[in-house]
This record gives C-alpha cells, sequence and structure tokens, in this order.
C-alpha cells in the first residue's frame, strides 16, 4: 500500500485520461479541511516504489460553506406550525429599551434643569481664553532681550536734474 | 451544527440516457450505454449530423465541468472545439524509393524520408465529450510557479474540492510512458494522498 492513501482507484484506461472524483465526507477524518496530494500512478510502476509527492498536485479538501437561506427544511418547520421568533424577539425588545431610556433621561434634564449651576465652570474656562498678554518687554523670557530700535533704511537719493 | 449541503445533480434534459448500437472497425457491432456523471454525458449518442456549434465540456482550475457553447460572430467560430494539434499523434518516418514516387526531380537511387503523423484511434475517445489535456494546457506550481504540473491539467495546486461535489482529474496521457518499449502505458491508477503539514502552511479558509 502507498502510505497515507486513502483513496485508490481502479486500474482504469490511461487512454481516457480523465478520471472523476466525488469528495466523501469520511476523508476528513472529523477535520474542517485536509491536505490532499492526487497523484496517477502507471500500470508499470509497482506500489512500493511508486512516490505520489513526485508528479503529484497539492489541494485542499474540505466541509464546504454552510447554505444560510430559508432552506426546504424550514419550510416545512414553517408549515408545520413550528416557527423560530426569537430573533423577533430581540430585534424588538432593543431599540425599545432605548427609546425608553431616552426620553426617561430627556424628561430628568428637564425637571432638574433649575438646580443646576455651571457658571463658576464657565467663568473660569472664559478668563483662560480671555486672558491679557500685557507688553512683552515685562515678560520674563523676554527681560533679557535687546532690541535694537528701528533705524530708517538707506533710502535713494534722486539725482537732480540738470 | 448544520448538515451538510449536498446538492443533487441537475438534470439538463428530461430525455433518458438509454444505450445505442454502433459499427466500429467496420464490421464489430457494439452496444454503447451512456453514463452520466456530474451533469456531464458521457458515450452519448452521436448527433446524425455534425454541428460546428455543438456544446462542448471544458473544466474549471479545480476540475468542475463547464458547458461551453460556441459562437458565430463576423463569420468566425468563437469558443470553438479545442484543437489538439500533434499531441495524439504518432510520428512515424516513411520511406519512398525511386520507384515508389517516380519524382522528376529525383535521382534513381536515391531514397526520401518523410515525417508523418499518424492520427490515433479515436473510436473511444470521441466518446468523451470533455476536453482533454495537452502540455500546453498544463500550469505551473510551487512556491516559485517554475515547476509544471505535468501530467495533470487539473485540479490546479491549491484548489479547494468540496464535500459532496464531484471533480475531474485530467492528464496527459502520453506522458506516461513505459521507460524501456517507449509505449504509452495502458492502465492507471489515481490516488489520494494525506500530506503532513506546516502550522504555516494550514489553510485558514472561509468557513
Amino acid at each position: 500500500d502507498i502510505p497515507a492513501t486513502f483513496f485508490s482507484s481502479e486500474w482504469v484506461k490511461n487512454a481516457d485520461g480523465i478520471y472523476p472524483i466525488e469528495i466523501d465526507e469520511d476523508w476528513l477524518q472529523g477535520q474542517y479541511e485536509r491536505r490532499v496530494v492526487v497523484s496517477v500512478q502507471p500500470f508499470n510502476v509497482p506500489d512500493d516504489e511508486f512516490n505520489p509527492l513526485l508528479n503529484g498536485v497539492l489541494l485542499y479538501i474540505m466541509m464546504g460553506s454552510k447554505v444560510g437561506k430559508t432552506t426546504k427544511e424550514e419550510w416545512a418547520l414553517i408549515d408545520a406550525g413550528i416557527s423560530d421568533e426569537k430573533w423577533y424577539y430581540v430585534a424588538i425588545t432593543i431599540p425599545t429599551i432605548v427609546v425608553v431610556v431616552v426620553v426617561f433621561l430627556y424628561f430628568f434634564l428637564h425637571v432638574n434643569g433649575r438646580y443646576r449651576d455651571f457658571s463658576d465652570v464657565t467663568k473660569a474656562t472664559l478668563g483662560k481664553k480671555h486672558r491679557v498678554l500685557g507688553k512683552i518687554s515685562d515678560m520674563k523670557r523676554f527681560k533679557k532681550m535687546k532690541n535694537h530700535k528701528y533705524d530708517e533704511l538707506p533710502s535713494f537719493k534722486k539725482p537732480s536734474k540738470q | 451544527y448544520k448538515k451538510v449541503h449536498r446538492p443533487k445533480v441537475k438534470e439538463t434534459t428530461s430525455e433518458e440516457v438509454k444505450p445505442w448500437i454502433r459499427t466500429i472497425y467496420e464490421s464489430q457491432v457494439e452496444i454503447v450505454t451512456p453514463t452520466v456523471i456530474a451533469g456531464v454525458t458521457f458515450s452519448g449518442r452521436p448527433a446524425p449530423t455534425p454541428d460546428p456549434l455543438e456544446p462542448w465540456v471544458s473544466l474549471k482550475k479545480d476540475g468542475t465541468p463547464q458547458t461551453i457553447k460556441p459562437e458565430l460572430k463576423n463569420g468566425r467560430t468563437k469558443k470553438g472545439r479545442p484543437e489538439y494539434s500533434t499531441y495524439f499523434k504518432t510520428l512515424s518516418v516513411m520511406t519512398y524509393s525511386f520507384e515508389d514516387l517516380k519524382a522528376h526531380n529525383m535521382d534513381p537511387n536515391d531514397v526520401h524520408e518523410e515525417e508523418v503523423y499518424v492520427d490515433e484511434d479515436d473510436t473511444y475517445i470521441s466518446l468523451n465529450p470533455i476536453i482533454r489535456c495537452t502540455p500546453d494546457r498544463y500550469f505551473y506550481k510551487g512556491v516559485a510557479k517554475d515547476i509544471p504540473s505535468e501530467p495533470f491539467c487539473t485540479p490546479r495546486e491549491n484548489s479547494m474540492w468540496k464535500v459532496g461535489k464531484t471533480y475531474f482529474v485530467s492528464w496527459y496521457t502520453r506522458f506516461l510512458e513505459d521507460e524501456h518499449s517507449g509505449e504509452v502505458v495502458d492502465k492507471v491508477r489515481i490516488h489520494l494522498s494525506y500530506v503532513k503539514e506546516k502550522a504555516s502552511e494550514k489553510g485558514y479558509h472561509k468557513r
């Protein structure tokens, strides 16, 4: 037997050049996907001399995608009067809770509006914004800086007309 | 947990495939039984009048069949049946003497050799509607994509085969030759073997 081989076809005519394979769930051995190699063994090569990896093609076999659409089974359950309405309750409950909380908060703030006083906070903030900087020469940082006075730039003297 | 979806093979025709009779090798009568695999009819009765626009079956990269309908555009056939060049022909050298040819420009003592491609026996091959594998349809595999996929055309490397579906493995028949005699091997066997893979090589495909 060829090691790790889980499927071997019967001897088929080479002239066909084609062989159909249907993937069996048992080949996955409980895993979701497995890496396999497909190889072709000529009649004149004995099993013990045949290496599947020599000219094989590596590929994956996998479980396949699940179908999320309403299937025939689901339709049959609905027809039988069995329906799963959990999603319906969740879809209704969550927005309702949000709306109730928003309404409660609005009335709470409205009722307690007159007991609120943020004037000290606002005054401090406004005071910071309207701070007077003063003269630059009074600032500690620029006290030692010698600022040159403005000198008039040399001007071009227009020669008088002769 | 949800059961694996197993799509049923779609029937493309309401007609039942029935056995038919043909005469091969001039006198031998044979009963041919058509088979349907993955929606493809093998050994089907050929049309009484050959139609150049008759659909044929190609294979996708993973080996699933795909029907191709040839189109006639501006007097030319597009997506027509595949041509196999000389891949399935046998090269033989024919030797002609002066007596055979009696060519006016040939020396009487000369021998003329000519290479001739002999067509293969298509008695059974003609019953296969699926495109055949030829070296020009090989792909390149490996990390650097520098290793030819010989003898396989399908499936391509890293294809994903899903449970319940049927895939076609196709190979170039002339690749499998006997080392000593040089003749094409008569019978073959297809194997599927598990491969140990590193954690980094594991495919984390969409589930």
